[in-house]
């Protein structure tokens, strides 16, 4: 999946991508 | 960490000896937030466990928009408890080797 860039005005580096399937929690 | 309805999870392998280390968070369970998380996905950040604060993190969480202000601490406990366990295990492993 494609990751997005935040980047906060303190420096911080955020990078936002897709949770994996395998990582969600079982309904 | 599950009663806040986020995971935090680390985003790289723990060699024990850095300070910043990247994790990753992402909501598990909207319901249990008070504001409407953005549907953005798991969110990675660097995090340096000895100096930084759970709660600046938070806080640029929501200047960034992904959380609202109402969801500060839940977002701010869910890392620190993340962080607790990273030294928690820390301790334990150089206990180990001693």
């Amino acid at each position: 999946g494609s990751a997005t860039q935040v980047v906060h005005s303190a420096g911080r580096r955020f990078i936002v991508s897709p949770v994996p399937e395998s990582r969600l929690r079982e309904p | 960490a599950e009663e806040t309805g986020l995971r935090v999870e680390l985003a790289e392998e723990d060699d024990g000896k850095k300070n910043s280390i990247a994790m990753r968070l992402w909501v598990e369970d909207p319901k249990k937030l008070k504001g409407k998380p953005k549907d953005n996905g798991a969110i990675e950040f660097s995090f340096d466990i000895n100096k930084e604060n759970p709660d600046d993190v938070a806080q640029e969480m929501i200047d960034s928009g992904f959380f609202q202000e109402c969801d500060s601490k839940t977002v701010a406990k869910s890392i620190r408890d993340r962080v607790a366990l990273i030294k928690w295990r820390r301790e334990r492993c150089q206990q180990v080797n001693v």
